[in-house]
């Protein structure tokens, strides 16, 4: 189990922090506001109300020992910007921030924060991936021009086993699990002796253009 | 190519709008603000000008013909209800709005609208499971439990093939990539007799207590 600090308890802090201490780990909390860390005091190990843009307050935490330091500031460009320039001057190894515009990820690179994330942005393209193709479930964003899709049980593909169908040599895609809707979990692992059934949905990654031929 | 409107051009917006420009549908924004409806013109098919909470401006523009509308309206709660209220009045068939709070989902969902989406949450939690994970490349949150995990060549894998291997069937794990970085392009497809090298690097889907247990 790791030690974090969670800076800014917006949406991304608070849901950052919470979930993060539901995985095992310790997390800090700082926020100005007291309502916010009353809120959350109980779904993290330490929650302190403090201005991260003062450094007078920041300097009496234990920051240059935890693992990470998450800045979840995203509408005060300047209280993300002074708050990462503190964290710096108080020995804090490795700084993760949240960028809410072009020029906020310029600047936090500038300042030497290699870990930068975009929310709403990465969001978006993902959901616009998804209303482009309505039958993927994952957009890889890692592995460009592949996804993971859900495919009802092609006509042909009914009553063979995935052996026979080879789909990987042939098409270069992997079956990675398939639900049968009557059944609360979807089979995974070794699935290569398992007949399709009609009512079977197979969930596929591969090349998004094999995809899109498979479905027709 | 399908027809989608966005309502409001915050982050979440203003990409999702660009981005399915991009990929080729035919796409109209509406925001209040002149100065954003400005700049975006040129990257989308139509911007327009309007109060989408005011039902006369709304009601001038073709909203029931489109495959899907999406509000991104974020901090102004009582303008994204306001907002799909007009839109269900005018017979838009598909709305899918954007949430920033539990409260604000719970009544999109009395309002009828069906797929909301949590920038901020949905990163939050991703973000939360890569930092638990640091090999963790992509975090399927539709398959509870599957991970796509990075993993150097493990000693004892090395001068062997894949089909030698027999991940598959030994753990219940597929290799979907490998990538030789020295080369610019990971192998994808048809992996079986591929004998894997010191430096390769595998990109493996499965369940996330079989992925630890291979990592060492
Ligand atoms: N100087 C500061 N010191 C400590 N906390 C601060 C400071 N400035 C802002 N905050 C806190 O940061 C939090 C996040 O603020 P903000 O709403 O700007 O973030 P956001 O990135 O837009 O949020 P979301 O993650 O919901 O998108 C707020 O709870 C606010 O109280
Ligand atoms: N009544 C309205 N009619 C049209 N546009 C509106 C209306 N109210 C707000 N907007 C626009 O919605 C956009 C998004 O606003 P807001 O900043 O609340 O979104 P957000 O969801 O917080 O943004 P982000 O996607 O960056 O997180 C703004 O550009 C604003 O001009």
């Amino acid at each position: 189990s790791k030690q974090f600090v969670v800076i800014g308890l917006g949406n991304s802090g608070y849901f950052l922090a919470r979930h993060l201490t539901a995985l095992g780990h310790d997390v800090l909390v700082i926020d100005s506001s007291p309502e916010k860390i009353q809120d959350i005091t109980a779904s993290v190990s330490q929650a302190v109300v403090a201005d991260s843009t003062r450094k007078k307050q920041m300097a009496s935490l234990p920051l240059n020992k935890v693992d990470s330091v998450v800045v979840c500031i995203g509408e005060d460009l300047e209280a993300s910007l002074l708050t990462v320039l503190n964290l710096k001057e108080l020995g804090v190894k490795h700084i993760i921030a949240k960028s809410s515009s072009p020029a906020h990820t310029v600047i936090l690179e500038k300042l030497g924060v290699s870990d930068i994330f975009h929310p709403e942005r990465d969001m978006a393209i993902s959901l616009a991936e998804r209303m482009n193709r309505p039958n993927m479930l994952d957009y890889l964003p890692f592995m460009e021009g592949f996804s993971i899709v859900e495919l009802a049980c092609p006509e042909k593909f009914i009553g063979k086993s995935l052996k026979e169908l080879s789909l990987t040599s042939k098409y270069g895609v992997q079956v990675i699990a398939i639900r049968d809707p009557l059944e609360t979990e979807p089979k995974l692992g070794n699935l290569a002796d398992y007949v399709l059934q009609e009512r079977d949905v197979l969930f596929i990654i591969g090349p998004n253009k094999v995809l899109d031929k498979i479905k027709d």
